[in-house]
Formats: C-alpha cells, structure tokens, sequence
C-alpha cells in the first residue's frame, strides 16, 4: 500500500505547514525547508508547537501531534507573529 | 498564561458589548445568554462589568461569519479555527468573531458557544494562549463539565494580572463589613452609602462612571450598572492629599482635573500627568479665590464652569479665555441659590449638590426638574 501511505504522509505534510504558518508564524521559504534534519526550520517549528501544546517533544510528525491539529481550535495564533 | 505584546488591555472597568448578528443554530435569546453567561464569568473573577449595547459602537462587537470576513484571518469551513478574537483596542480591538461554518449549540453536542464565547472574550480583555492544557485559554477546543467553575487557576491569575481581582462590592451598606484590628487606632468610620445625611466634597464623570468624593474615600459607580464600588483616593492616586474640593472630566481628552485649595491636578485613569499640581491663578483666577467648591465641564457648549460661593466663572475651551469677572449662580441657573458642594453633567442634565440636597437642572428649560437625595445614584 506504499501509494496509500504516501497520499497519508503527503496530506500530513500539508496539514502541519498550513497549521504551523497560521499559529506559529511558520514561513516556508523554499524546499529546502522540508528536510527533515533535526535542526530544519519545520522540525524546530513542530518541537515548539508540541512544547506549546504539552505534547512529546519529537520533532517528528507523530499520531498524536497529527491528531491534534486535526482538533477543533482558536483561530488566533500561539507565538505572536 | 500569557498576555499579548505590550499587554494591551482596557483602562476603564465598565466595557459595552454589541451582538452585531445571529447565528441561525440557536435561537437569539440563547446566543443573548451565552454570551452574557461568559462575560459574568469574566466579571465574577474581576473588577470589570459590561453591558449590552443594541445600537452603538460597543467596545467588543460580535459577529457570525464564514470564511473571509473583512479582517486578516479568513475562517477555514467546518472544524479548524471556530473563532477568533482581538486584543483590546480601538476598532477592530477587542471584538470577536464566531466562524459559522460551525455547529453552536448550548449543549456538549457540536461546538458550545459559551466555552468558546468564554475564551475568545478572554482575547478581548488581553489574555494570549496559555500552555496549560486545563486551561480555558489553552488554545484547543474541548468538551467542558458544565458542572464546573470554567475557569481555571492559570485563567484567573492571567485576567487578575491585568484588571486586579473583583473590589468588596458591595450593594448596600450592610454587606461591607470593616475588618476591625484591636491594636489599630480606632480609623473614623466609613461613610454611610445611604445616609440620608451624606454629603460629597465633589463629584465628577469619569470613564462612563461617576465619582463620588468624599474626605479621603470615593465611590464610583455606573449609571447602568447596580453596584457601587468604593475605595480609597489614594489608591487610585497616592500623590494627591485627602478631600478632593472640586472636579470635572474633559473625556474627548480623557483627562479629568482634581481641585485641591489653590492647586490643581489633571490625571488620565490612575495616572496624575506630568507637571502638576499647578496653580489654579494659570487658569486666570485673580488672587484673592482660595479655592473652588465646584466644577464641572458643558460639552455641549465647549465651557468649563467653576463655582465659587454664591458666583461662577466660565472659562472657554475654545478661546482658552476665562470670564472677566464672575456672575451670580442664580442669574444662570436659576433655582440654585446657595454656595454648592459639587455639580456634574449626565445626558442633558446638570445635578447641584448642595448639603443633603441635589438638584437635577434642565438647562434648555433653566430651571431645576428634580429635587433627588443625595443619595439618589446609590442602590439604597
């Protein structure tokens, strides 16, 4: 099912960028902002959105961090842009 | 907890609230108690209150809308983002926006307006997000125990950070108990709120409010709202000695001006501004007045007036210019004939206090309308 997980991974990619740019002033400036090494732009916005919101602090896009911003939430942002 | 930058928050305690529209879930008296249950939370915990407005600007309008909505934070269809609020301040400031691509209910079912009324008006009194995940102003949506007080510990430091914990309110004199220390020297009573026998030093409009001096105590209390809240003059302004001879606020400036003896102080909130006291001879008093028993402002004509003995002075706003030479109290307010205590202007009223007596005057008529105890503000 490689076609399934990939199609699962791609939408959880979405899911975190547009969530961290809309509550935690996430700006993607190029590809390069996706790899994912422990110290990338997007893996240091995903441990201050878990460190935020109480969750482990893996950098990793985990069940429960993917499960959290799927949650009904406040619109205004955590980290004041 | 944690308060927007710069920790913006409102420097008046009695704030107004418009429902602009409805959301066609619920039906509108039960929006009208949602959102009034929230915002008695808030109060119950500070010093603030707040009122319905149904036709003016309020300090925080309310709104339903989908998606783009004339600010910067379209909202994203169902789920997602439910609501919004802004951090208190002019225009957009303070106001709160319900995404009505949700579904409000009064329930546990759907999404429950007044949790979330409860957290965004906590946008609008200053709160940012808090990390503590019982927190109320933790930034995820959840499903509450109606049972329960809805705020937490973290939501009552963080509001009590910015506006101080709700005053000894009190609506009628019984209630307010004065905690006696044997070893203290005995402190002279506090003023009787309903003495028929009350009097005031001064009386001025302030914020929405009006306050009532007297010696070294205030009471402060909004014509709309039943409670009156009573304190100490030093604790608003340490500076300024005891009793208080006269007062009057400019609020197109926010500015309100404290008589003393000869001196004078202009403050904005608890603040006394730089430069002052002054002397009230600047203002273009001769020499010979000590001191002013009463003031108050006619915005209507752009005229400050001070009453002194049985004459008055006018002093024009616009020409700054302070009459020659002052003229009887009765020639202008006819009906008012004695030295007054104190004068303020509510709507289109003047009220003159004099003793035990107040005076309600209709200036278009120039005549007096009401005789009112003094007493006549306060829930006796």
């Amino acid at each position: 099912f490689p076609a399934d997980m990939r199609q699962k991974k791609e939408e959880g990619i979405q899911n975190i960028q547009m969530y961290l740019e809309n509550y935690y002033s996430f700006k993607k400036e190029g590809e390069s902002d996706f790899i994912w090494k422990n110290n990338s732009p997007i893996t240091k916005k995903i441990k201050e959105m878990q460190e935020f919101l109480g969750l482990e602090v893996t950098g990793k896009l985990d069940s429960k961090t993917l499960d959290l911003i799927q949650q009904p939430r406040c619109g205004f942002p955590d980290i004041a842009g | 907890f944690s308060t927007f930058a710069g920790e913006p928050k409102w420097t008046k305690q009695v704030l107004t609230y418009r429902i602009l529209n409805y959301t066609p879930d619920l039906h509108p008296a039960d929006v009208d108690a949602a959102i009034k249950k929230a915002f008695n939370v808030w109060s119950s915990v500070t010093p603030l209150k707040f009122i319905k407005e149904e036709n003016d600007h309020a300090d925080i309008m309310i709104s339903f809308a989908a998606r783009g909505h004339n600010d910067f934070i379209p909202f994203d269809g169902p789920g997602g983002s439910i609501a919004h609020a802004y951090a208190p301040g002019t225009d957009f400031g303070g106001d709160a926006h319900f995404d009505e691509d949700e579904t409000w209910t009064i329930s546990t079912e759907g999404t429950n307006l007044f949790y979330v009324a409860l957290h965004e008006f906590g946008h609008s009194l200053g709160l940012f997000h808090s990390k503590d995940p019982e927190a109320l102003m933790y930034p995820i949506y959840r499903k509450s125990d109606p049972s329960a007080f809805p705020l937490h510990q973290d939501d009552i430091y963080g509001i009590q950070y910015l506006y101080g914990h709700s005053p000894n309110t009190y609506s009628d004199q019984k209630e307010f108990t004065e905690v006696k220390e044997p070893d203290k020297p005995k402190e002279p009573a506090l003023p009787d709120t309903c003495s028929p026998d009350l009097t005031f030093d001064a009386v001025t409009t302030f914020r929405g409010e009006i306050m009532f001096f007297k010696d070294k105590h205030f009471w402060r209390k909004h014509p709309s709202v039943r409670e009156v809240n009573f304190g100490l003059i030093s604790s608003f302004w340490p500076r300024l000695p005891p009793g208080v001879d006269a007062a009057y606020e400019v609020p197109e400036k926010d500015e309100t001006v404290l008589f003393k003896g000869n001196e004078f102080w202009v403050v904005r909130g608890n603040t006394i501004l730089p430069g002052y006291p002054q002397k009230i001879y600047v203002l273009g008093f001769p020499k010979d007045v000590t001191k002013i028993d009463a003031a108050f402002y006619n915005r209507n004509k752009g005229k400050i007036y001070f009453f002194i003995v049985d004459k008055f002075w006018s002093y024009n706003k616009r020409s700054q210019s302070m009459d020659r030479k002052p003229r009887h109290i009765r020639e202008a307010f006819p009906g008012i004939n004695e030295k007054i205590d104190a004068v303020f202007q509510h709507k289109n009223f003047f009220y003159f206090f004099h003793g035990r007596k107040q005076f309600e005057f209709d200036p278009s008529k120039k005549r007096v309308t009401r005789l009112l105890k003094t007493t006549f503000w306060f829930p006796c």
